[in-house]
């Protein structure tokens, strides 16, 4: 999971 | 998903459907400010570019297609349906997109969490969205007289951003690793734009009378 973790907020 | 988030989002998808009512129920958009439903809708658009390419839960995607159809509606209904787009405070409304654009441009290039066209894009909106809001809030402070339904709209609004601020420091607590300064900054600078606005709201409240703002 190389995206960043604040990504699966809206 | 904490409490805090899941507050913040529906109060968002509250503001949303409070300021859709308004629009569809009683053709007004009245107090509203087009310049600032444009910028949401930019905002979403290049936020929510990985909707196709990113899968984080049914739920987050749905939320996604709701923002983003919601925003160009209520852009398209001020616009083009006829009625509301009679009520528009169009000579009031004149805040310049640019001059908010162009500067979250330039951040979005120069201070990024990595240099990716998605990356540097989803910055962009979050700089964005910090400042989405003062066309409308100035816009209000012209107009001063501001009905229930756009008052509640934009304290909704402010409560979906202090409801996020509660869930990263929530975040920051109980996940490791859990920094984002730039989503932190970008969501405090606007959070702190809404402080006056809900200084005179409460006010309001607090002497049951209706809201207006000081020239």
């Amino acid at each position: 999971q190389d995206q960043p973790q604040n990504h699966d907020e809206l | 998903m904490n409490i805090f988030r899941l507050a913040g989002d529906m109060t968002h998808l509250a503001s949303v459907l409070v300021l859709l009512l308004k629009i569809h129920t009683i053709k007004s958009c009245a107090g509203v400010s087009l310049k600032t439903q444009e910028l949401y809708v930019i905002v979403f658009a290049t936020r929510y570019l990985d909707i196709f390419t990113s899968f984080v839960s049914i739920y987050n995607s749905l939320m996604k297609l709701i923002f983003l159809g919601s925003s160009f509606s209520i852009v398209w209904y001020m616009r083009y349906h006829k009625a509301v787009h009679r009520t528009y405070d169009r000579e009031q409304d004149t805040f310049r997109h640019w001059f908010l654009m162009l500067p979250c441009i330039l951040l979005a290039l120069l201070i990024h969490e990595k240099f990716t066209f998605f990356e540097v894009m989803w910055t962009f909106s979050l700089y964005l969205e910090a400042v989405a809001i003062l066309p409308q809030l100035v816009l209000l402070q012209r107009t001063r007289n501001i009905d229930n339904l756009t008052g509640q709209y934009i304290f909704l609004l402010g409560g979906y951003r202090g409801f996020y601020i509660l869930n990263w420091i929530y975040r920051y607590f109980t996940e490791p690793h859990y920094v984002h300064w730039i989503t932190w900054i970008s969501g405090l600078v606007q959070t702190l734009l809404y402080a006056d606005f809900f200084y005179y709201y409460f006010l309001s409240w607090k002497n049951n009378k209706k809201l207006q703002l000081p020239a």
